[in-house]
């Protein structure tokens, strides 16, 4: 494949991956409070 | 265990790792065909690609896992908060009072459409509950407790087909009573009243009482002054259970026989 056409790819796979981050980021805390909150 | 994403082994930041572009010397420049250095930088591309691809898959997994356990555990905590739960808490609590209750409800003696039948006073001192007797027919979910009220709400809940009706007394603000009241979930001929707090006037009807007395010579019921702390579950039945004798023909011959019988063995005497 293309070199362009790699880095497009790349591109959109990091990109989703720091919007998958991101919300594992937030079910963390969502989760780590709401287990504070049966402790 | 605490999740804390900022462990994950995943490294995002692939920009420092791919491929660049070499800042090379002239001589460097010469030794390397440009195809090849093409070839490289694809490779390395290729190679990246796979894994930002491995990662994000990771993720996803990751993510998921994360997603049940907060699931279950927001299930966990509703189930501990649902009404359910709470009612059997106070069930624990009040198993003994509950008990007597249910024993006085099922007794055949009692009243067919009387006023009030007890009060029991909850653990806290300003929460009571009233059981009411009405028709099943009745849906307006208003008691005759001597005060006047004002409905605010009513709600259908879980635990009960019946709506909750809650109303605040007709003096508020200055006073803060307020009481809801609901159909028994387990007895549908009885209305079941929580009040909260107590009233800091006289009720619009102070006669009417909660509690009732009989009068055994009439064989009525009449409302008499509410006193504190009168009147237990088995008082109320054994009032009730000679309200009964005094409407039975039967034992009231029996009884003006034992009388006159008495009456005649002292003037023989």
């Amino acid at each position: 494949p293309p070199t362009s056409a790699l880095v497009e790819e790349l591109n959109r796979v990091s990109a989703e991956n720091k919007k998958l981050s991101e919300m594992l980021t937030l079910m963390c805390d969502n989760y780590n409070v709401l287990r504070k909150q049966l402790v | 265990m605490d999740y804390d994403p900022n462990t994950n082994p995943f490294d995002l930041h692939f920009s420092g790792k791919l491929p660049k572009k070499e800042v090379s010397d002239s001589s460097s420049a010469d030794v390397k065909p440009k195809w090849l250095v093409k070839d490289d930088e694809v490779s390395l591309l290729q190679e990246e690609l796979n894994r930002v691809n491995s990662e994000n898959k990771k993720l996803t997994e990751t993510l998921a896992r994360v997603c049940e356990k907060y699931y279950a555990l927001q299930d966990l905590l509703k189930e501990l908060q649902s009404p359910e739960h709470v009612k059997f808490q106070n069930q624990k609590l009040t198993k003994k009072r509950k008990q007597d209750l249910d024993d006085f409800v099922s007794s055949p003696v009692g009243l067919s459409c009387g006023p009030t039948i007890e009060k029991i006073t909850s653990e806290k001192a300003t929460v009571s509950t009233a059981y009411f007797h009405t028709e099943k027919s009745d849906t307006s979910l208003t008691v005759k407790d001597g005060y006047q009220w004002r409905k605010y709400g009513q709600k259908i809940t879980r635990d009960n087909p019946s709506p909750r009706a809650y109303f605040r007394c007709s003096f508020s603000p200055s006073c803060l009573v307020k009481k809801k009241v609901q159909r028994s979930a387990e007895d549908p001929s009885f209305v079941v009243a929580t009040y909260e707090g107590t009233h800091n006037h006289p009720g619009q009807h102070a006669s009417v009482s909660r509690t009732v007395k009989l009068d055994l010579v009439q064989g009525v019921l009449e409302p008499v002054e509410e006193k504190k702390e009168r009147g237990t579950i088995q008082e109320v039945l054994v009032q009730q259970m000679a309200s009964s004798l005094t409407k039975d023909p039967k034992f009231t011959a029996a009884l003006a026989a034992a009388i006159s019988g008495r009456f005649i063995e002292q003037s023989r005497t």
